[in-house]
């Protein structure tokens, strides 16, 4: 399966029209491999995008030098999915 | 030995739904039967549970949940849901009278291979499965494959795109199986889209910023509906047309069945409370089902306390 070690969702704020154009730029960067989770499209409403490890320092980089502000939503995204699959074994356990 | 409160509250497979979805029916066989309107492009039946008291073709509520596949709270909703609908009926006085005279069909995974490919290969799977040829890339949104506004603003050409629309309209299995159901069935009065995790309730258009003709009922309805969600934990939701509230997007659920004459055309977007996103822990999966029942019940009454 699949694994997001180190991947970090980091919630952008959007306050200028200038940012979306900015992160529908930053969306275009297939190298990147950024899973954005909303569309940006309006401002004032947060835009969460999931940024591969490998991906993290130059993102954060970008956003920092062009004045958009974020914060990280989620720290490492492979520890929730670890959290999740032992809360489902966990189930299983109890429907045997 | 599990107590159905502790079943409710994980997250399970999609043979652990649809077992379950058997279980139900071999409980409620008076209530409820499971009906299989296609199968997936890797082979799937899809599945809708009917819930439905009488022999005649009354006006129906179409429901379905989990057709972005990495939205798990909702397939964990759609299962509480069913579960409560079965069980409600002949308690709750208003969903029973809306049972009288009304089905109610429910979608729990409207894409079930996004939805098994969750469980074994990408956590964060949206789309659908199937091949594009001349792309490395698989999968097609299936809420932007529909065939109104196809291919406009907030769905994208390359296949590689999350939003991307797909070859031409209804190419994917599992968006034309329920559009054929819903034009075969030719009497659904509501169609209610789960998706997951903006807390907005919102209703046509998505693909313009025009007014849907509608418009103050379905906003008056989304009004009172979130407010009897609020009522529940306090979760703070939106309301509005999709357009203005969070962006266009064209070829989506709602709009095509606005468009074909479905009045109450709504599409909830259901938790996070804005530290999860899609990676809802399993904790708020009765909170978030609990709070998004009243709601649906408020557009369930509506469109069966008004006919059209």
């Amino acid at each position: 399966q699949k694994r997001f070690v180190g991947d970090q969702v980091l919630r952008v704020l959007t306050d200028k029209e200038e940012h979306i154009a900015l992160l529908r730029e930053l969306e275009e960067s297939e190298d990147l491999q950024l899973d954005y989770w909303d569309v940006p499209s309006k401002l004032g409403l947060p835009l969460d995008v999931r940024v591969p490890s490998q991906s993290l320092q130059l993102v954060k980089t970008f956003l920092e030098s062009n004045s958009i502000p974020y914060t990280t939503m989620i720290e490492d995204v492979q520890k929730l999915l670890d959290e999740e699959k032992r809360a489902m074994r966990r189930a299983r356990k109890l429907k045997r | 030995s599990c107590s159905w409160s502790e079943f409710f509250s994980f997250y399970h497979t999609l043979d652990e739904i649809y077992s379950w979805m058997d279980y139900l029916v071999a409980r409620h066989p008076n209530l409820v039967s499971k009906i299989q309107i296609g199968e997936s492009y890797e082979k799937r039946p899809l599945y809708v549970l009917k819930f439905s008291t009488g022999k005649s073709r009354y006006r129906a509520i179409w429901i379905d949940t989990g057709i972005h596949s990495r939205e798990w709270i909702t397939q964990a909703t759609g299962v509480w849901i069913a579960n409560k609908i079965a069980t409600e009926y002949g308690k709750n006085a208003s969903l029973t009278a809306l049972l009288d005279c009304m089905d109610i069909f429910l979608e729990i995974v409207a894409n079930p291979d996004g939805f098994a490919y969750t469980h074994s290969h990408d956590r964060l799977w949206r789309k659908t499965r199937s091949i594009n040829p001349g792309s490395l890339c698989v999968g097609v949104d299936p809420n932007r494959n529909w065939g109104v506004g196809f291919g406009g603003l907030g769905a994208s050409s390359n296949p590689c795109s999350q939003t991307y629309h797909g070859p031409c309209p209804f190419s994917e299995n599992e968006t034309k199986a329920i559009a054929n159901f819903i034009l075969g069935h030719g009497n659904v009065a509501a169609v209610i889209s789960i998706h997951s995790y903006s807390q907005v309730l919102m209703y046509p258009y998505s693909y313009t910023s025009q007014p849907a003709p509608d418009r103050q009922e379905l906003d008056a309805l989304a009004k009172e509906a979130v407010e009897a969600l609020t009522a529940v934990h306090g979760t703070r939701y939106k309301y509005g047309n999709v357009f203005s509230t969070i962006y266009p997007a064209a070829g989506v659920t709602i709009d095509w069945t606005y468009d074909i004459g479905v009045k109450y055309s709504y599409t909830f977007e259901l938790r996070d409370t804005g530290c999860y996103g899609f990676l809802l822990p399993a904790t708020q999966i009765i909170p978030t089902a609990e709070e998004t029942w009243p709601a649906l019940m408020k557009i369930m009454e509506h469109a069966r306390d008004h006919p059209y």
